[in-house]
């Protein structure tokens, strides 16, 4: 509650974030079909969450299919996220977190985890 | 923990030693090159306090085991940078040694100092990629450095139970290192965060 007398700051950074925008798909699960979804499949790529697709020229479609719930799902498990194969609003936020550019598990084939 | 494809490490014999070095043109100019140097070393020594390899800075860049650089976008390693937040940095497995950080993020060592609300620690990133330098690939473990995210404004410094046993699988243990004083520092900062 803001009382008179109280001033609120808002600070403006300078600069332009050019990160992703994922918001628009939060809580997108399978069988929607979201403009743009193409993206994030390219970032799940791009992690080695998910292949690149073989019999549709090389471009991902903007549906949420079978084969990027898998990916969806890696993606949860590994990063310690509620496995619940949808994008979730804790799922879109570690998405659009800041991270290292090394992927997550195409180099890890036969990682040792406990 | 995990590892990088085939379990890769550095393998210089029983005493090893791994030199590091910046790059003398792909550098920022907004935080001092001893400041720079400070911030690395500090990171070397976490890794360097739990195994037996030490990590000597060097002048000669192209010689030096570890190359560190700040680079823009498409920096000819197939691996372009992203421009602000994104992908902040990356490192090659060993013995490749090719440290990269994004020269476009608003890098910081005082966030006291620093306002911006993408600012990013520089310490905590470089503890990071030195794990990858070394041969660790990325963890689950959210608490640990070489989980793969970094939100601005934080840092992870402090090696994490996690990292230490991933790399000394990896290197083994240095002889000075006691188990008892990490689970201590653990004990002590989950009662301070009332887990």
């Amino acid at each position: 509650r803001i009382t008179p007398g109280q001033v609120t700051v808002i600070t403006i950074d300078d600069q332009n974030a050019t990160w992703y925008n994922f918001t628009r798909f939060k809580d997108a699960e399978k069988g929607c079909h979201i403009s743009g979804m193409s993206e994030l499949k390219k970032y799940f790529q791009r992690f080695g969450y998910l292949s690149i697709p073989n019999n549709q020229n090389d471009n991902f479609t903007d549906v949420f299919d079978a084969q990027f719930e898998s990916a969806v799902i890696l993606y949860q498990q590994k990063f310690g996220l509620p496995v619940t194969g949808k994008l979730d609003s804790e799922t879109i936020s570690t998405i659009m977190s800041p991270r290292c550019g090394v992927s997550d598990t195409e180099s890890t084939i036969h990682a040792t985890n406990h | 923990f995990a590892y990088f494809y085939g379990r890769p490490r550095w393998d210089h014999g029983s005493s090893m030693t791994l030199t590091y070095a910046f790059s003398p043109t792909d550098m920022i100019d907004y935080i001092s090159l001893s400041e720079i140097k400070t911030v690395f070393k500090r990171s070397f020594s976490r890794w360097a306090s739990v195994i037996p390899v030490n990590f000597t800075e060097i002048d000669d860049y192209p010689s030096a085991n570890i190359k560190i650089g700040f680079f823009k976008g498409d920096h000819g390693d197939g691996q372009p940078f992203d421009g602000v937040l994104g992908v902040l940095a990356h490192a090659f497995s060993p013995e490749n040694g090719r440290f990269h950080l994004d020269e476009d993020e608003t890098w910081a060592i005082d966030f006291e100092k620093v306002k911006s609300k993408t600012a990013i620690d520089l310490e905590s990133v470089a503890t990071h990629e030195i794990g990858h330098i070394l041969g660790l690939a990325h963890s689950s473990i959210k608490e640990a450095v070489m989980y793969p995210s970094l939100k601005p404004r934080s840092k992870k410094v402090n090696l994490k139970l996690d990292d230490v046993e991933g790399v000394q699988a990896l290197y083994g243990s240095n002889p000075n290192f006691k188990y008892s004083s990490l689970l201590a520092y653990e004990n002590s900062y989950n009662k301070a965060i009332n887990l």
